[in-house]
């Protein structure tokens, strides 16, 4: 479902070139779950966000679904990323403006799905999540790990073929940690690929192959399903 | 060094009261060092702020060094805060425009300390948290856990008689995190009262008293030296 092949992903900063990602190489098959662990700074959140076509490599290719998206135009990517990607962000990007519910509402806005069946969406997402007494809160109103869970609730409210969690539980105690796993867990038991990041061993270690970077380089890889 | 008489916290939404503290009481003694845990959203943060003067009882006292809080002008109590105490917050609040470096000279330029000695400290305090080959990074270039590390050599480099960290280890991997806590417990060593928020057990134990926080109060406290 996924193939990066020789990824580089390159920042400039004065005249210093950090070199965030160097020659990745990487395929994900449909319906794996995948764990990025390694060193803050190793460059796993630009993985991440190339991933989910939210940054453009600096060279190399991705494969998404066999289709170079190297190759698409804005529009296209925008529509890939919109329908079949959802993202949990490291900081959530929630809309300071909107509440609770009306940010997990909001990728269903943008399918054109109709307000009842929104609703009805966002709050069972937001229940499983433990939020249903926070729901009109905006996220100024919102302890930290809450607005985590409003940021994972939005991610899964689409049922996006690829799910990407940059450190979902950072900011939760165990138990609504374990929630939060469960329910990923349970998307990608329904077919959906899931990808990772996190520093908490005890999660990476549920995953079924852990990849580990270290400085914009593949560390380890415990071994994709197509090798 | 710090006394909680009764103190109480509520947030209005709308027609809703959240009662994000309810009935504190606490006492922490010069140099102790204590970590506080709890569930998501069970009011740590809010906690911290109140400790750190950066926001105001519902109700209740809040007695710093013997003075009630409450009767200081806000004038009185930025100085407080400015000088006697350093705050490592959940999501950092770095300035967007400064490089790292400056972000950590910004407490030194405020006690008006002179330029080659805030730069000699803030040097100093980045090298040990790993940061020398980033401080002419603005924030929206750094990682996560980079920017993590930033805010908490901005809040030790003063070396504040109180310091108060949320969640400081939150994105950071193992390694990273183990460099946090030590220094941290360097500073307590050197007589820094120290209150540290964290959902990490392993941290959690490290400390010399532990405070549960649940629905706003005290579920559990391992005990004070004031008894
Ligand atoms: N916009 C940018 N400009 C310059 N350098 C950047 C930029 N974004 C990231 N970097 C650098 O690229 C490297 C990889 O960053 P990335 O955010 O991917 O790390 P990470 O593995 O997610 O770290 P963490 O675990 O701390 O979140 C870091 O060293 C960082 O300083
Ligand atoms: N400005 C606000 N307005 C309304 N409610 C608020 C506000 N800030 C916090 N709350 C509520 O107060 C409660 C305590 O929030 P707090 O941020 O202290 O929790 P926390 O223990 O730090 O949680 P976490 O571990 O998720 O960071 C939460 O239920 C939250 O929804
Ligand atoms: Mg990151
Ligand atoms: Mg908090």
């Amino acid at each position: 479902m996924i193939e990066l092949r020789n990824l580089r992903r390159d920042f400039q900063v004065g005249d210093q070139t950090v070199h965030a990602l160097a020659d990745i190489n990487l395929r994900v098959a449909a319906g794996e779950y995948l764990a990025v662990t390694g060193p803050s700074g190793s460059g796993k959140s630009t993985l991440l966000n190339v991933l989910g076509l939210l940054d453009h490599p600096s060279g190399g290719h991705y494969l998404f679904e066999g289709r170079d998206t190297t190759t698409l135009d804005d529009q296209a990517q925008a529509e890939l990323r919109n329908r079949r990607i959802g993202f949990v962000f490291q900081f959530f990007h929630l809309v300071p403006r909107l509440t609770a519910r009306q940010n997990v509402e909001l990728p269903m806005i943008l399918a054109g799905i109709e307000p009842r069946e929104r609703a009805r969406r966002a709050s069972h997402t937001l229940a499983r999540l433990g939020m249903s007494d926070r729901v009109h809160h905006r996220p100024d109103q919102l302890s930290g790990g809450q607005r985590q869970r409003v940021a994972i609730a939005r991610a899964v409210v689409m049922q996006p073929a690829l799910l990407l969690a940059d450190e979902p539980t950072g900011n939760l105690d165990q138990a609504s940690g374990a929630d939060v796993i469960r329910i990923l867990e349970d998307l990608n038991q329904q077919g959906i690929t899931l990808v990772v990041v996190t520093h908490d061993q005890s999660i990476a270690s549920r995953a079924h192959r852990r990849v580990h970077i270290v400085d914009g380089r593949i560390d380890q890889d415990s071994g994709g399903n197509e090798g």
